[in-house]
């Protein structure tokens, strides 16, 4: 078997100037994934170390540097599943958490269901012992001027969205 | 978004996503991530596949499920990643990318997309590109 780890940073338009820095985090969230694989850990725990890495990159959209809704927010979708057994856990419009992935990795590994969502992923997370971030801290000035480019109220953030990053 | 797949030593798959969704969505919106088959799936015996993209055209086309079909019916993780892709821009005008694996470990980074930063490691070599034909 040839253990593999193959991880993306989101589809669509990237400016020049960011397409760099993108292709550098996504091979060092490649490396520390693979590096799991390597020391003989599970796929699951390498797909959670290469996302959990790229989430703290504020060059994606994920975790820190998350796109803001209508109203300046952040609110953040994980899913992560486990080929042996066909376990998964997902999380949806959670809030003021540092790392969405690993929280669905909890609700893959604690609970008995799949996706918890919005207020709901924030009660399981106090309860796992996950602090909650200020939403500041998941907020970057590159979030908030695509926020404030994109603001017109009658846009539609379906045809806003296309083209750009996914 | 955000994404990754992987196969360990003792051939077990996995995969996962992360997303902030899209720009000005609505209060509420859930995309294709959290959906299972959708946002991403795993499956020992077929493959695992992660994407990014336009989250209500994959939803509608259930991408990452619909790319499994495609290898269970033999096709590599290139060709079927191609296939759907290429489905999901003719039926629902969506664009998007995936990363693929199937169980021997044969991987594919595909996309409709203008771009998507890629990288894969196996055998002691890293892979990457952000451009097609990279």
């Amino acid at each position: 078997m040839l253990p593999v780890v193959v991880a993306h940073g989101g589809a669509g338009h990237i400016p020049k100037d960011r397409a760099e820095s993108a292709s550098a985090g996504v091979r060092e969230a490649t490396r520390k994934g693979y590096a799991i694989l390597k020391s003989g850990g599970s796929a699951v725990d390498a797909v959670i170390e290469a996302v959990t890495i790229l989430e703290n990159n504020p060059r994606f959209n994920a975790g820190r540097g998350s796109v803001l809704n209508v109203k300046g927010e952040v609110e953040m979708d994980a899913l992560v599943m486990d080929g042996r057994t066909l376990a998964c856990g997902a999380v949806a419009a959670v809030r003021r958490v540092a790392n969405p992935i690993q929280l669905a990795r909890l609700v893959m590994d604690k609970t008995s269901h799949v996706c918890l969502a919005a207020d709901g992923a924030s009660q399981f997370a106090s309860t796992m012992g996950i602090p909650e971030v200020a939403e500041e801290s998941l907020i970057t000035d590159y979030a908030i001027k695509r926020w404030k480019d994109n603001l017109p109220p009658d846009a539609d953030p379906v045809e806003a969205q296309m083209g750009k990053m996914g | 978004t955000v994404g990754a797949v992987a196969v360990d030593v003792q051939g077990n798959l996995a995969c996962a996503t992360s997303t902030g969704g899209m720009i000005n969505k609505m209060k509420g919106r859930v995309g294709d991530t959290p959906c299972v088959g959708c946002g991403a799936y795993a499956d020992n015996q077929i493959g695992a596949v992660a994407p990014t993209g336009h989250g209500e055209a994959i939803m509608r086309v259930v991408l990452s499920r619909h790319i499994l079909f495609h290898m269970e019916q033999g096709k590599s993780p290139e060709e079927a990643s191609d296939l759907s892709l290429d489905y999901m821009l003719k039926r629902v005008s969506g664009l998007g990318g995936v990363v693929v694996v199937d169980p021997k470990g044969t991987w594919a980074a595909r996309f409709s997309s203008q771009q998507m930063p890629w990288a894969a490691a196996q055998q002691e070599q890293l892979h990457y590109g952000v451009f097609h034909g990279e």
